[in-house]
């Protein structure tokens, strides 16, 4: 599986993933990657994610909406309670990798295992997985510039 | 100047650092910063995050290296079936396909349904003639058969007592 995630200019999200499936797979079988909300998911309130991994935990736990929905909701809640009040970036950033992890926990708790990547609209590009590797890359107008597997 | 983002990912799983050779692990650096590469050009030039997102994925889709397009896994039946989907932030429009065999990126038949359709998703042979509808190449199977993935098929089927092993509903 592969998978693109991006925050624009306009600050505009998009998420993006493709697979040729599970080895031996049979009867048609799909995983998390055509179902919006399990492997593919954006929404400008709040994040864009593809996921990678056991493709039916992602689909039972509905890992990318899950992730969105999670920072959306903080994002609500945060708007409520303390109106004006201004958010740390860098705590907005811890946040969204704590939610990240936290729903990779929940697959892994299922029994499977998988990654997911992720930007928010504040830019940042963040990876949650529970495998020995994942390849991944990231880059940012900030510089930021990077690939890796392990 | 505003700011842009971008991530990819090239599949996760168990990999084997001792198995992973120099030569090999620089491959697949080398392709996933070529994905990296085209995604961010576009963000750079002012582009958009949907059309980001598209030239990333179909470089590691033309890559025989991931399991996507050519380089696909095999099915049990020795065929690729390829699945896909693509979403917009700003308005969440989205488009998905799955189970196509002759569409040479899946990424672009996916946005293809999230534009040019009133669906969400298309799967199999429905989504194979929406593709020819609307002016993609048919794309022979060999295409996205490689020796490297149909191997693979042949050491699970060697694992496998049964054909019942392989549908364990979990993954």
């Amino acid at each position: 599986t592969v998978g693109a995630v991006a925050l624009d200019r306009q600050g505009n999200l998009a998420a993006a993933t493709s697979t040729g499936g599970m080895t031996g797979k049979r009867w048609g079988r799909v995983g998390d990657a055509p179902i919006i909300g399990a492997g593919t998911y954006a929404d400008n309130r709040s994040c864009a994610v593809s996921a990678t991994g056991w493709g039916e935990y992602f689909i039972r736990v509905g890992v990318a909406h899950e992730i969105c929905a999670r920072l959306r909701a903080r994002q609500e809640v945060l708007d409520v309670l303390a109106a004006g009040m201004e958010t740390d970036p860098v705590v907005k950033t811890v946040e969204a990798q704590y939610f990240a992890d936290a729903v990779m926990a929940d697959v892994k708790q299922l029994g499977g295992d998988g990654g997911v990547i992720l930007v928010t609209p504040e830019g940042y590009a963040i990876f949650s997985f529970n495998t020995s590797g994942m390849y991944r890359g990231r880059a940012t107008s900030a510089g930021v510039n990077e690939v890796a597997i392990f | 100047m505003p700011r842009w983002s971008l991530a990819i990912h090239g599949g996760a799983g168990t990999l084997d650092k001792a198995a992973m050779t120099p030569e090999r692990r620089a491959e697949y650096e080398a392709a996933l910063q070529a994905a990296l590469d085209a995604g961010a050009r576009v963000l750079a030039e002012g582009g958009s995050a949907i059309d980001a997102v598209k030239a990333a994925v179909i470089i590691m889709e033309d890559s025989p290296l991931f399991n996507a397009g050519k380089g696909a896994v095999f099915t049990w039946e020795g065929t690729n079936e390829l699945d896909a989907s693509i979403m917009d932030g700003r308005d969440r429009s989205a488009g998905a396909v799955a189970g196509v065999k002759t569409v040479k990126n899946p990424i672009l038949l996916a946005d293809t349904v999230r534009t040019q359709s009133e669906h969400v998703m298309l799967m199999g042979a429905g989504a194979e003639a929406f593709a020819v509808e609307k002016g993609f190449a048919v794309t022979p199977p060999e295409y996205f058969a490689t020796q490297a993935r149909r191997e693979a098929l042949e050491r699970m089927k060697a694992k496998q007592l049964s054909a019942l092993d392989v549908d364990h509903k979990f993954g």
